[in-house]
């Protein structure tokens, strides 16, 4: 099972 | 004033393909530098980049900076009407932008810009460990392979192959390309087949991606025309063990 990230977290980082 | 005129219809018409299956609404800038848009999904995985400078049309004037917002379906709509051997010309006119081709006839379409709220988000800088060239049909071919058995791909890099691979409940399939690069370490990451077939649409800009990958980090996919005149880059968010 796998589940779908977003890009959230690496425009946060940025 | 704007006013950009294209001898080849198919960068536009293949790009925007590719764009509107992202975003719905996407806000084009334009300055005498040339046109960009930068535009994340509404589910915040899908992130698209497009540049195209200047000097890739045969006649580019841009005396402010305008921002054209636009629906992207309407727009695809449009541009899939252009025939491969059309002029394009695109301009703007009271809220509207004029996509004019010509050819045999020549037929013009307005449409009308809309309101966007929301400010185009600047991407992020991502480090990622492995950094390499593939053809862009063999990427193609990779999702076609992976389709029959998954809607899932693992993309994996290694210091003398790329792998494409699934496995599913029926059969697993495996792509193996030696990439020549000078590669120190390795990387895996999984992702949606669907939302790689969606970047994928963008197909008559350049005949080799530049992929960078992470362990569990998103996709890093640049497509550069040779002229150097414009690019289409992707972030595509991974899929991560539950």
């Amino acid at each position: 099972q796998s589940r779908q990230t977003t890009l959230d977290n690496f425009f946060k980082k940025s | 004033m704007f006013k950009a005129e294209l001898s080849d219809p198919n960068i536009l018409k293949t790009s925007f393909d590719a764009i509107s299956s992202i975003v719905d609404e996407v806000q084009i800038q334009t300055d005498s530098e040339g046109i960009r848009l930068d535009a994340l999904d509404r589910s915040h995985i899908t992130f698209v980049h497009l540049e195209l400078n200047a000097g890739l049309f045969d006649e580019y004037v841009c005396d402010e900076p305008e921002k054209i917002n636009i629906d992207t379906d309407e727009l695809v709509k449009v541009l899939k009407r252009s025939k491969s051997d059309d002029r394009v010309i695109m301009s703007l006119s009271e809220g509207n932008l004029i996509i004019t081709f010509e050819g045999e006839a020549k037929r013009t379409f307005k449409i009308r810009l809309i309101d966007i709220e929301n400010e185009s988000p600047s991407p992020p800088e991502l480090d990622h460990p492995t950094k390499l060239e593939i053809p862009f049909a063999l990427l193609k071919d990779s999702i076609a392979d992976i389709d029959i058995f998954s809607d899932k791909i693992a993309l994996m890099v290694d210091k003398e192959y790329f792998k494409a691979s699934a496995e599913g409940e029926f059969g697993d399939a495996n792509i193996e390309y030696l990439h020549g690069e000078k590669i120190d370490s390795e990387a895996k990451s999984v992702f949606s087949l669907e939302k790689i077939r969606e970047m994928l649409k963008a197909d008559k800009f350049s005949d080799i991606a530049t992929i960078k990958l992470g362990d569990d980090m998103p996709l890093d996919l640049k497509l550069k025309m040779v002229s150097d005149e414009g690019e289409l880059s992707f972030l595509l968010a991974p899929r991560i063990e539950a």
